[in-house]
């Protein structure tokens, strides 16, 4: 464990956090994508398939099952409790080609032909492109609730933390995961322009509105 | 290469 990674987990904790808080302080879901909170869940529940049959540490643990039960809380309040709030009429992304094309990959780049394996490497690139549904719904509206927005960014903090990550386990523990880094990357790049706009427009106080 | 591979990270 390093700080980068360290506070990669804790960024995403509390993005989780800002994302049931807004959704049950508002009584609404207004602004965010159901799509992309089913495919965090198919994220999790692929990625930590082995939680229950491999110990890694108490951490890791702890970790993993609030992931995969707030991001099935996320979605049952979506699609219940606050159905009438959402907006399917602008969460239109086709999440189809992004679970195909996470398979693809998955079978082309992969540690073991075997199936926790498989599961584990398509989870990496869905991760990847999990965020595209909601930075398209934002892109089509133009513009979004601070809260909405802080929640992409401390998403976006996470998974770019754990680039420095990397960069310190390959030069410090000799680690070094090429499909993890890889997608990685990928992801932080499709959060880039996000983070961008997020600078010139929230860190001067405005409102999040696309140029 | 190890039997089974250890992916430590969340």
């Amino acid at each position: 464990m390093n700080l980068f990674r360290l506070g990669g987990d804790l960024a995403h904790l509390v993005s989780i956090f800002i994302l049931l808080q807004k959704i049950t302080a508002n009584k609404s879901a207004a602004g965010i994508s159901i799509k992309t909170q089913i495919l965090y869940s198919i994220v999790y529940v692929t990625r930590y398939i082995d939680v229950f049959t491999k110990w890694i540490s108490l951490y890791t643990f702890v970790m993993k099952l609030i992931f995969i039960a707030s991001s099935f809380y996320t979605v049952w309040l979506m699609h219940n409790t606050y159905k009438s709030t959402q907006n399917p009429q602008i969460d239109t992304f086709k999440i189809r080609y992004l679970i195909g094309g996470s398979i693809i990959m998955a079978a082309i780049f992969n540690h073991k032909l075997t199936f926790n394996e498989l599961v584990w490497s398509f989870s990496i690139w869905l991760e990847s492109v999990a965020i595209l549904p909601q930075l398209f719904m934002l892109q089509r509206t133009g513009e979004a609730e601070n809260i909405t927005v802080h929640y992409i960014f401390a998403l976006g903090i996470y998974r770019a933390l754990y680039i420095p990550n990397w960069v310190y386990r390959w030069i410090f523990d000799q680690y070094f995961d090429y499909i993890a880094t890889v997608a990685g990357i990928i992801q932080t790049l499709i959060y880039s322009d996000f983070f961008y706009v997020y600078y010139q427009r929230v860190m001067k106080g405005k409102k999040f509105e696309l140029p | 290469e190890p039997e089974t591979i250890q992916h430590d990270e969340l």
